[in-house]
């Protein structure tokens, strides 16, 4: 349970998604 | 008449929990301080100047959840096996005491076997309560490594894979997000249960030194009255085993206790 199964897709915020080249 | 089997995985398992304790101390403050590991680790400044420095410590931050992992892990199985060898070392005390000499009197013989069931039965009980703190520790302790190997994995995972933007900005981001996370997952991992397993462990081990020596201690009585053959002055403790064993089972009943109310 310490860590979301989505981790960390679901936790991150918009704006530091776009800081990724996925 | 102690197996130094018993006091080998001791020594060891006990090596193996300090090593966890000097990892994970002041892993929060540290971390709040400065999202590094890098004192904790190599004892490096921590003061960051450039975005490889940057990079640098996210890396080390995943080193740590890694190098974590594999100490619980360590731990895990160190403590198993001082479990194993206690259960095993207890039996083994009481299959030396199946040696002592048969040719004894039929009244003497009685009473031996009175004992000896007497002792079975608080191996039994012993074997059960070790059984029942090893389960703990070990759901506790593996219950970290795995959570540490996952967040270390996934973090692994982000700085190869997912090519973070080489810019103050993002770094900066993904620190704070990591920071957060970092600290959550450690609290919710290995704040309050570790320490309960470290109690638990400790109380194991303090009472099972306990009982090895005395044990120890009844098992070299026995031999004397045997040696000896004054039955009436040496061997007067085979007349009332339960009485004998009072002590040691009201020590296995407050062990029960402490765990029941610990776990």
């Amino acid at each position: 349970d310490c860590l979301p199964k989505d981790f960390p897709h679901g936790q991150m915020q918009k704006d530091l998604k776009s800081c990724f080249y996925f | 008449y102690v197996p130094m089997k018993f006091y080998d995985s001791l020594r060891t398992s006990d090596r193996s929990k300090q090593e966890l304790q000097n990892k994970l101390r002041n892993f929060l403050e540290n971390l709040q301080k400065n999202l590094t590991t890098s004192t904790l680790l190599s004892g490096l400044d921590t003061s960051i100047s450039s975005t490889q420095n940057h990079f640098l410590k996210l890396q080390e931050l995943s080193t740590f959840f890694h190098d974590a992992s594999e100490t619980a892990g360590l731990f895990a199985r160190d403590s198993e096996i001082f479990y194993e060898v206690t259960k095993n070392s207890s039996y083994a005390l009481l299959l030396k005491l199946r040696q002592v000499p048969m040719a004894q009197p039929t009244e003497i013989k009685i009473l031996l076997t009175n004992y000896f069931a007497e002792m079975e039965f608080f191996h039994i009980m012993f074997s059960e309560i070790m059984d029942e703190a090893l389960e703990y520790t070990q759901n506790v302790l593996r219950a970290i490594q795995k959570v540490f190997i996952y967040y270390a994995d996934a973090q692994r995972y982000i700085l190869q894979d997912w090519n973070l933007k080489p810019n103050m900005v993002c770094c900066k981001m993904y620190m704070d997000f990591l920071q957060l996370y970092s600290a959550q997952i450690f609290k919710c991992a290995a704040d309050h249960e570790l320490n309960i397993a470290y109690d638990v462990y400790a109380m194991a081990e303090t009472n099972a030194k306990y009982i090895m020596r005395q044990l120890e201690f009844r098992i070299q009585r026995l031999f004397n009255c045997f040696l000896f053959k004054s039955y009436q002055i040496r061997c007067q403790f085979l007349l009332n085993a339960e009485h004998d064993f009072e002590k040691l089972f009201s020590k296995l009943e407050e062990l029960e206790t402490y765990f029941d109310i610990k776990t």
